[in-house]
């Protein structure tokens, strides 16, 4: 474990309680993407399929327990609950994920350390992970504004990527023999698709306005 | 066998 990792994993868990403290108090789900949620969801299963063969350490099966139990926690919200699932806006959160979805599988049953079931759903769940803030995006984009909320949660998102990047650099110059070229790739797409949204994202802080993404 | 280190990561 590395500073840059711990404060990834410590950024990745503060988005998505964010996410979860915001649905939760306010009872709503305004501006975030279901189709988001539910692909992280699917990452989230298709990577933690080792927590209960391989035990690693306590901090890791805690995380993985958290990550899968808030994922699904959201997803739930905004289905099932009575309340938040009237301020899901279906009609805007139209991306089609399951176009994300078949070319990660398809992608990762060719690219990938090891040709077995669990070595390549951990691949696709990397894939899926890289490309699953698109529906949010894409939503965002065309509800022109986002509620800080929503913007943190994004914000800390790609945040806790970038710090994972800086852990892998670490890792590479302190492990022997620690090269993994698949989350580093699908890892550093996935920061640099947060890349135009940051820009937007510090340019509304720096001039104290509401965010306003280009059509 | 030893833990694949990519995998240690969440």
């Amino acid at each position: 474990m590395n500073i840059f990792r711990f404060a990834g994993d410590m950024t990745h868990l503060a988005s998505v309680l964010v996410l979860l403290l915001k649905i939760h108090t306010i009872k709503s789900c305004a501006g975030v993407s279901l189709k988001t949620q539910e692909l992280y969801a699917i990452v989230f299963a298709t990577r933690y399929l080792d927590i209960f063969t391989d035990f690693i350490s306590l901090y890791n099966t805690f995380m993985k327990l958290v990550f899968l139990g808030s994922s699904f926690s959201i997803v739930w919200y905004m289905r099932s609950h009575k309340i938040v699932r009237r301020s899901y806006d279906k009609d805007q959160d139209t991306f089609r994920h399951y176009f994300l979805i078949v070319p990660c599988l398809l992608l990762a049953m060719i690219i990938n350390e090891k040709f077995t079931f669990r070595e390549v759903l951990w691949t696709f769940s990397l894939f899926l992970e890289a490309v699953a803030i698109l529906p949010q995006l894409v939503l965002l984009q065309r509800t022109r504004n986002i509620d800080n909320l929503t913007g943190q949660y994004i914000f800390l998102l790609g945040a806790y990527r970038a710090f994972y990047i800086f852990n892998w650099i670490y890792r590479y110059f302190t492990e022997p023999h620690y090269v993994h070229w698949i989350p580093w790739i699908a890892g550093l797409l996935q920061t640099l698709l947060y890349g135009d949204f940051f820009y937007y994202y510090f340019h509304s802080w720096k001039n104290n306005k509401k965010l306003q993404l280009p059509a | 066998s030893p833990k694949q280190s990519s995998h240690d990561e969440l």
